[in-house]
């Protein structure tokens, strides 16, 4: 995946059988984003495979004051390949399950 | 270690928790 700045990963262990998984996500460079972040804290939280987008959960982060609105593309976007990575994976791995 | 909570008015939750020196990278 394209090196966005910032940073996704699971907060939790993968089993492939719940639809919400925990991600976090925090800021590597900050340098690659547009507008200041919040600070340097990672942000943990839950994401719907099924459900969400990763757009919705970064407007919220936008809206809860993490991050700039012009920012809204790259937070998107890091989330999107974290959450492509996580399929990707549990169709390998549990195909059956999916 | 320091958390804070922020719930945004959709209701999704957000844990804010310090990232450790090892996880940021050196500019």
């Amino acid at each position: 995946a394209e090196d966005t700045g910032v940073r996704v990963e699971l907060a939790e262990e993968d089993h492939g059988r719940k639809s919400t998984i925990a991600l976090r996500l925090w800021v590597e460079d900050p340098k690659k984003l547009k507008g200041k972040p919040k600070d340097n804290g990672a942000i943990e939280f839950t994401f719907d495979l099924e459900r969400e987008t990763p757009d919705d959960v970064a407007q919220e982060m936008i809206d809860s004051g993490f991050f700039h609105e012009s920012d809204m593309k790259i937070v998107a976007k890091s989330i999107r390949d974290r959450v492509a990575l996580i399929q990707w994976r549990r169709e390998r791995i549990w195909p059956v399950l999916q | 270690s320091s958390l804070t909570q922020v719930v945004h008015s959709a209701g999704r939750r957000f844990i804010v928790s310090p990232v450790p020196e090892s996880r940021l990278r050196e500019s």
